[in-house]
């Protein structure tokens, strides 16, 4: 520390050992929280099941594997490939839906990212793994739209909208990268995924909502790094 | 470098484990059980400056005596952490979101003199 500032670890060795400890303990906490830029300990309202948590992690996994091997991957912005940042510090979230309004024809599902990482990350890749379970044979249309919240969250702004053929039922990958790119950077925290299906179909996915076929959003993003201009 | 022991006045590094259980963390912090937050503590005499950890060979000792006895400008010199490595988190956040981060440089591995 600069002369004459008190430095932390100076101090330390002259307190008694459990003032000492409460010390460390107390940095440990300030130290932790603000490398994850979250102003305060989280409070856990919904934890994940470990049913839930395992599941989705072995989908990631497996998704890698397909996309590892599967030659001639599409090289647009939607797979990039991750370089491990020089200490530039990188995160994996998994977002899992909170169910929305639904009507005999549309199902709508949210998944919520915080501020705090809204602001201090930018997105690389994010994927939305879905469990369809399908009436029958056949083939089975589904329109898929994007939507995030405007900034004032009055109105629901949408992002991209995709027509689907689903054949059979069991997992679904479908990429939503630049949907939620683009809703971290208009400051926005929230995607829905609304989900339209013909009158007869009932809803697109597992009734139910068993938690290992809940669906999930998987995203990898970077800590913004400060913008640096280099003169030669 | 060195782990501090009981009486050890020099530079070393002082191990410091954090049970997030018993802070009440466990919950949102999904891996691991702790941090080792570790630091460095201890004296940094002249001689010892540049030196990572503790001299342990007789040439150095030799080498420090000549800088302590031919030492002209008094300097300091501090103990610092010489080696650090990531702390891999699992964690909840406030959306109950499920986030794996590396923080770099959380865990002090070794300490020496500047």
């Amino acid at each position: 520390t600069p002369k004459g500032v008190w430095c932390p670890a100076c101090g330390l060795a002259a307190l008694a050992p459990t003032v000492q400890r409460d010390v460390l303990i107390t940095m440990a906490k300030q130290s932790i929280l603000s490398k994850l830029h979250l102003p305060d300990r989280p409070n856990i309202t919904q934890p994940t099941s470990r049913g839930a948590l395992l599941n989705a992690l072995h989908r990631m996994r497996a998704q890698r594997m397909d996309m590892a091997v599967s030659p001639g991957m599409p090289l647009d912005g939607s797979i990039l490939h991750l370089r491990p940042g020089m200490g530039v510090q990188e995160y994996e979230i998994l977002s899992f839906a909170k169910s929305g309004s639904s009507t005999s024809r549309t199902v709508r599902l949210h998944f919520h990212f915080t501020r705090e990482l809204a602001r201090s990350t930018e997105i690389l890749q994010a994927t939305l793994y879905l469990f369809w379970a399908v009436p029958g044979p056949g083939t089975h249309p589904v329109t898929m739209r994007l939507l995030h919240p405007d900034p004032m969250g009055l109105n629901m702004t949408m992002a991209s909208e995709t027509q689907l053929e689903v054949q059979r039922a069991g997992w679904a990958t479908l990429d939503v990268g630049r949907a939620v790119q683009s809703l971290f950077g208009q400051g926005s925290q929230r995607l829905t995924v609304e989900l339209e299906v013909a009158e007869d179909w009932g809803s697109p996915l597992l009734a139910g909502h068993s938690d290992s076929h809940w669906p999930f959003v998987a995203a990898r993003a970077r800590a913004r790094t400060t913008h640096r201009v280099q003169r030669r | 470098g060195i782990d501090c022991s009981g009486d050890s006045r020099m530079c070393c590094r002082k191990e410091f484990f954090v049970d997030f259980k018993e802070i009440g963390w466990e919950d949102c912090i999904i891996q691991p059980e702790g941090y080792h937050m570790n630091y460095c503590t201890g004296l940094c005499p002249l001689h010892m400056a540049g030196i990572p950890g503790l001299a342990a060979s007789f040439h150095t000792a030799v080498l420090n005596l000549i800088k302590a006895n031919n030492a002209d400008a008094a300097v300091d010199s501090c103990c610092v952490p010489t080696q650090r490595r990531p702390l891999s988190l699992l964690y909840y956040d406030r959306d109950s979101n499920i986030v794996k981060t590396d923080i770099p440089d959380m865990i002090v591995d070794a300490c020496g003199c500047t």
